[in-house]
């Protein structure tokens, strides 16, 4: 009868039955608001974002902070053995996450974050290229799309500039890059779900 | 459910976190 929530944002992820869905949840947003407001933050650092309408920065923040959050913390995924540590501190084996339900979801969150960091970016491509995934996301309700579009431009320049410059023998890294983004779509597409499915029947 | 990021109560958050910022655009 635990209520489980296996999010690695979230301290406490398995819950006791006598604890009200209601209250994993807000306790499970407490975790996760910090990270939000700190892609909220990242955002406002990114040059040309503030220049966006409110409506657009609100839209992109909305389909993009969850595909932000999962690059940013790609690294507490280990595909070598097989684990995800919390951020809370406690590892947690593959095994056990499946035995809480996080099958499929985790299968693609592994998969990804294995892919991404076999590329091996360095700290400010990294940062570059989290600017261009939530100028990226999703482009539905965005009215000026013409601005956003630019702004996404500029964004993917730089980004090549930056890893063509650093590794001028290697044409492969920054297509590899840009096809991680479709990833990125298909996983906020599943967590969404998984959120979702628990708010309505937990 | 068509707006995920509005029920599982994000866009409040990142309304609320814009905010500060917002305001100075309006004025």
């Amino acid at each position: 009868g635990a209520k489980v929530l296996a999010c690695p944002l979230n301290s406490c992820p398995v819950a006791p039955a006598s604890r009200s869905s209601q209250e994993v949840w807000e306790s499970f947003s407490q975790c996760f608001t910090p990270a939000v407001k700190e892609v909220v933050e990242f955002a406002k650092s990114i040059p040309g974002f503030q220049t966006l309408s409110q409506h657009d920065q609100v839209m992109l923040l909305k389909s993009g902070t969850f595909q932000v959050l999962m690059v940013r913390f790609c690294s507490l995924f280990d595909p070598k053995e097989r684990t995800v540590t919390f951020l809370n501190g406690q590892t947690y084996s593959l095994a056990s996450l499946r035995a809480l339900g996080m099958s499929s979801l985790l299968d693609a969150m592994f998969d990804f974050s294995e892919k991404l960091g076999s590329l091996g970016l360095e700290p400010d491509e990294m940062a570059l290229f989290m600017a261009v995934v939530l100028v990226s996301a999703d482009r539905s309700g965005i009215v000026e799309v013409g601005a956003v579009e630019l702004l996404q431009e500029n964004l993917i320049k730089a980004l090549r500039s930056l890893i063509t410059s650093r590794r001028p023998d290697d044409s492969t890294l920054f297509p590899k890059l840009l096809l991680r983004l479709p990833d990125l779509r298909t996983l906020n597409n599943q967590h969404s779900d998984k959120l979702l499915a628990f708010r309505i029947d937990p | 459910f068509s707006d995920p990021a509005s029920n599982l109560g994000l866009e409040d958050i990142i309304r609320k976190a814009l905010m500060g910022n917002l305001e100075e655009r309006q004025e």
